[in-house]
């Protein structure tokens, strides 16, 4: 299985119509792997990017060095999924 | 599990037991649930859909979930609205109503191959399975495949997005299927199709700004199924065309039901709070299906008492 350990999901505030073409922009950014949960679309609606490990600095970065208000939405994928999988390791054993 | 009483819907499925649970509701309900196959998927799996039907020749409303593969709790709910839906008929005026007049048609894992994959190597895997000829990337967004403004704003062409719209409209053979059970029905009269997890009821267009012709009525039905859906838990929705409400998307399923003829076509957002996203905890899955269930009822009632 893909190992998700380190990824975050980052929720994204933007302010300006500015702000939603700035993260629109990290699209193009093929390097940067970023998986848009909800694209960049109109002001005051956030925006969802789950972000490599690798990248998530210079994700980080970009989006305070251009004043865009972002949170923490998961701060561990991996581990979201892992209690995910060992609920249905639990569920199974309670069927059987 | 080995009836559907057993089923433990509170809990995420792999493939193989959805499959099960569908082959168990079918004995379980002969005189109303059947099973049939539309086609098969790129990697041979079965495309299932359940039929809830107490007659010949009648109109019907179409449902589809899983879509996009790791939108994990709309299976799941579709799996729990199968269950609802058999174990209502005979008890609930209403759905006895509607299942006297109209059949129900539901899809629960539309994209088989990207489901099974979410489940063994990847669980955030969106796309079919297919290979692109060319690119090392794999998979088709099935929800930018159809061959309504397909190739347009809001759908890739490079194979390695998200979003990546295939070599042609209709190229995915889980997409082709359906288009081709639609076409040879002929008498479809309502569509959903089920996504995660933004909390919207949508309804076309996605491709183009243009209003349809049916915007006030559709507007006005979405109103009264989010105010539904909202009545249980106070689950906040909006609502409202494709393009003005979230973005534009060009080759998305229900602009090109819409462009079929089928008035009544709905795309669901279901739920997340703005915490988990695609990984929604497993005992959230009950309390999105009952909320879904009181926003489709409305759009199925809508449809059954507004034939065409």
């Amino acid at each position: 299985m893909e190992n998700y350990s380190g990824q975050q999901v980052l929720r994204i505030f933007p302010t300006d119509e500015d702000q939603v073409n700035l993260v629109r922009a990290l699209e193009d950014l093929e390097h940067l792997q970023i998986d848009f949960w909800t694209s960049p679309t109109k002001v005051l609606l956030p925006i969802d990017i789950r972000v490599s490990f690798r990248n998530l600095q210079s994700v980080k970065v970009y989006l305070e060095s251009n004043n865009i208000q972002y949170s923490i939405m998961i701060h561990d994928v991996q581990s979201l999924l892992d209690e995910e999988q060992n609920e249905m390791r639990r569920n199974r054993a309670t069927e059987n | 599990a080995r009836s559907t009483d057993s089923f433990n819907y509170a809990t995420y499925h792999t493939f193989d037991e959805i499959n099960a649970f569908i082959d168990n509701l079918v004995n379980e309900n002969p005189n109303l649930v059947s099973k049939i196959q539309i086609g098969s998927s790129y990697e041979g799996r079965p495309l299932n859909v359940l039929k809830f039907s107490t007659g010949p020749n009648r109109p019907a409303f179409w449902i589809d979930t899983g879509i996009h593969s790791r939108e994990w709790v709309t299976q799941a709910s579709g799996i729990w609205f199968a269950k609802k839906i058999a174990t209502d008929y005979g008890k609930d005026a209403s759905l006895t109503n509607t299942l006297n007049n109209i059949d129900i048609l539901l899809e629960i894992v539309t994209n088989p191959d990207g489901y099974v994959y979410t489940h063994k190597s990847d669980r955030m895997w969106r796309k079919t399975r297919s290979p692109n000829s060319g690119s090392l990337c794999v998979g088709t967004d099935p929800n930018r495949n159809w061959d309504a403004g397909f190739g347009g704003p809001g759908s890739s062409s490079n194979p390695c997005t998200e979003t990546y719209r295939g070599r042609a409209a209709h190229s995915e053979p889980e997409v082709k299927a359906i288009v081709d059970f639609v076409k040879s029905h002929g008498n479809i009269k309502g569509f959903v199709s089920i996504h995660s997890y933004s909390q919207m009821l949508l309804f076309p267009y996605g491709y183009t700004t243009a209003r349809t012709p049916d915007h006030n009525e559709l507007n006005t039905v979405s109103r009264n199924a989010v105010n539904a859906l909202a009545s249980l838990y106070g689950t906040s929705y909006t609502y409202g065309s494709i393009i003005a409400t979230i973005y534009q998307a060009s080759g998305g399923t229900i602009d090109w039901t819409y462009n079929q003829g089928i008035k009544y076509s709905y795309s669901f957002e279901l739920r997340d709070t703005g915490r988990y996203g695609f990984a929604l905890p497993a005992n959230q899955i009950i309390p999105t299906a009952e909320e879904t269930w009181l926003a489709l009822t409305k759009l199925i009632e809508h449809t059954r008492d507004n034939l065409y």
